[in-house]
């Protein structure tokens, strides 16, 4: 395992422990989409189903269940949480993402690596994960202000997905046979998709100023 | 080149 992997694997489970941390601690979901969460808990949850016909290692198996369950927690508890789903901004919250499940599943159909259940699976998992982002990013716009956690979730996710691609250009110059064409460009149009709020984010770290992003 | 088949990140 290479530093861009293990530091964005890291990365990814600060942002998961820093959206815990606020739902736990403070008992408030403000600011954070209730969509993307759902649609991450797909996302691993169609992802990681070869927890059961793969071994990889001790560390990946750990990873996958940390994120499946983590992501399906934080579902349950900004939907049925007696205090915590009092926060969730709902009217707000208003992104159609059932919409982006069926083309994902289509492309999945189309475009996979071999035309099996787990691949396809797989395939539809990476493809909803490039999109998966956006009710939150719509969110986050909406919202005036955003506080210190929200902020730093989304930053740690985007850190996340920024060094997967490094570790991505790392093992294909170190490694033969590495080639993952469906996990590459759809991960590059993810992190695509975050540079538009980092942009926002550091503007406002620059200045010292509370981040508002513009209508 | 063809996949390595192998799906060991996250």
């Amino acid at each position: 395992m290479n530093i861009f992997r293990l530091a964005g694997d890291m990365t990814h489970l600060f942002s998961v422990l820093v959206l815990l941390l606020k739902i736990h601690t403070i008992k408030s979901c403000a600011g954070i989409s209730l969509k993307t969460q759902e649609l991450y808990a797909i996302v691993f949850t169609t992802r990681y189903l070869d927890l059961f016909t793969t071994y990889i290692s001790l560390y990946n198996t750990i990873m996958k269940l940390i994120f499946l369950g983590s992501s399906i927690s934080i579902v349950w508890y900004m939907r049925h949480h007696k205090v915590v789903r009092r926060s969730y901004d709902k009217d707000q919250d208003t992104f159609r993402h059932y919409l982006l499940m069926l083309p994902c599943l289509l492309l999945a159909l189309l475009i996979n690596e071999k035309f099996t259940f787990l691949e396809v699976m797989w395939a539809f998992s990476l493809y909803l994960e490039a999109v998966a982002i956006l009710p939150q990013l719509v969110l986050l716009q909406r919202t005036r202000n955003i506080d210190n956690l929200t902020g730093q979730y989304v930053l740690l996710l985007g850190a996340y997905r920024a060094l997967y691609v490094l570790n991505w250009i790392y093992r294909y110059f170190t490694e033969e046979n590495y080639v993952h064409w469906i996990t590459w460009v759809s991960g590059i149009v993810q992190t695509l998709l975050y540079a538009d709020f980092f942009y926002y984010y550091f503007q406002s770290w620059k200045n010292n100023v509370k981040l508002q992003l513009p209508a | 080149a063809e996949s390595s088949g192998l799906k060991d990140e996250l």
